[in-house]
């Protein structure tokens, strides 16, 4: 909240678009507002009405540089828009920078989110330091309802929670690096970075940076679903492959590759697969290694079929390890693997463990 | 002139941000001062992002301040 914990002492807010970008259709702009405002009457006793003249609490426009409020905008990209707390005059007051492209998509800067963020702040929200909230900051975008438990706990502590007590699913809270129960999701190198997916996050690991960036998967790759099961790179083919559910997607650099999804049964393993919980793959042999609850498959990636006398036990094969496999990456002739809060350094010319430490020791926590 | 070095630029920037955002004052006295205003400024910008907290200007500091954002400050007062 802002100092002094502004906030309308009424639920009945009235709100008018003063202008609209050239960016959208009219109506477009109207759709998005709208549905910022229901963002926040969802989980609150807050309505609102829209005024097409005269002075509304909310007034919304568009502006570029110096607008009128001696806050000036920045031209393309940095700032995007700001919003004032609730009060008087310009109080609630909501501006966006027009020199910023405005889509209804992923495209460039989706008015929506940008929009259900500033509206956040005229009713009466601060910043938030979780990187998973909608009132984070920096813009990130995702699909779905757009409020993280932070926003709505924020949110309700000014007005109090919606008496209709309609059902909204919250967006996951970021999670910590420096949590000891933390698990992985899905690990892969990607051009000399290890990317870490967990939940709808991922952490990229670059060797010249000392702390991991954290990052919505949905920022980065839109048409991705919001959790990753397994990944690895095949460094010769400069692809990275992702695993979600029966599909599998591919990336060069951060591009999306054409062509996928694709389903996993392309590769030759049964329709009763539904899921790879991790995936490896070894260079200098040319091989991928899935991991299936309690078993992994071999694929040969020059002639593109699965090895002969797999499915193999993981427990049989890799002795000292668990049954199963979170996430798992081949590094410098090693494997890791990871399952719950725990990482199995492995080496695979002995065929032992060789270490173990906590997962989330790769952040050095 | 000569043309500004990237660190120059770097340096501008993270003040310019760190005034908008972290309530930097301006016009501050002597290098010294200034120097320790904006580390302090610094670690508070990083705490509030969950980064390494240093006071120094670094490469994650960067990234943060170069992304795009909302034009509101993070903490304290609003004006």
């Amino acid at each position: 909240h802002f100092p002094r914990h502004l906030k309308w002492d009424k639920n009945n807010i009235t709100f008018r678009i003063l202008n609209y970008t050239p960016d959208l259709k009219k109506s477009d702009v109207d759709r998005a507002i709208r549905n910022a405002l229901n963002v926040w009457s969802d989980v609150t006793p807050l309505t609102f009405k829209k005024l097409h003249e005269g002075i509304a609490d909310i007034m919304i426009s568009f502006g570029s540089k110096e607008h009128g409020d001696y806050n000036p905008f920045d031209g393309p990209n940095g700032l995007l828009a700001h919003a004032y707390p609730p009060g008087k005059g310009i109080g609630g007051d909501t501006h966006f920078d027009e020199d910023e492209q405005w889509t209804k998509d992923s495209s460039a800067y989706n008015l929506f989110i940008v929009a259900a963020h500033e509206l956040g702040h005229a009713l009466g929200m601060s910043h938030s330091s979780d990187p998973g909230a909608l009132m984070y900051p920096v813009y990130s975008y995702a699909t779905g309802f757009p409020l993280s438990g932070d926003d709505i706990e924020g949110i309700q502590a000014l007005y109090g929670p919606n008496p209709d007590s309609k059902k909204v699913k919250p967006r996951p809270i970021a999670p910590n690096k420096c949590d000891p129960m933390l698990t992985f999701d899905a690990v892969t190198e990607l051009r000399g970075e290890t990317i870490v997916f967990k939940d709808s996050f991922y952490w990229r690991l670059h060797p010249q940076m000392t702390e991991p960036d954290q990052i919505l998967i949905q920022s980065t790759w839109p048409s991705l679903p919001s959790k990753v099961d397994a990944a690895y790179e095949n460094p010769e083919k400069d692809i990275v492959f992702m695993f979600s559910g029966i599909k599998m997607w591919a990336l060069n650099g951060y591009n999306l590759v054409n062509g996928y999804p694709k389903y996993i049964h392309k590769l030759g393993l049964p329709k009763t697969i539904r899921k790879i919980d991790a995936a490896l793959h070894i260079a200098d042999k040319g091989k991928t290694l899935l991991f299936t609850d309690e078993e992994y498959w071999s694929y040969d990636e020059a002639a593109g079929t699965m090895d002969r006398g797999y499915p193999r036990s993981i427990e049989e094969d890799f002795p000292g390890m668990d049954d199963e496999v979170d996430a798992a990456a081949f590094h410098h002739g090693r494997l890791y693997f990871f399952h719950d809060h725990i990482q199995y350094e492995y080496s695979y010319t002995y065929r032992k463990v060789i270490g173990i430490q906590r997962t989330n020791s790769i952040f050095n926590c | 002139l000569p043309l500004p070095s990237g660190e120059n630029d770097n340096f501008l920037l993270a003040e310019k941000y760190l005034r908008r955002f972290y309530g930097l004052p301006a016009g501050l006295q002597g290098k010294k001062g200034s120097s320790d205003a904006i580390q302090t400024k610094i670690k508070e910008m990083q705490k509030f992002f969950n980064l390494e907290v240093t006071g120094n200007l670094d490469n994650n500091t960067l990234d943060v301040m170069k992304k795009a954002r909302c034009g509101v400050p993070d903490i304290g007062e609003y004006n």
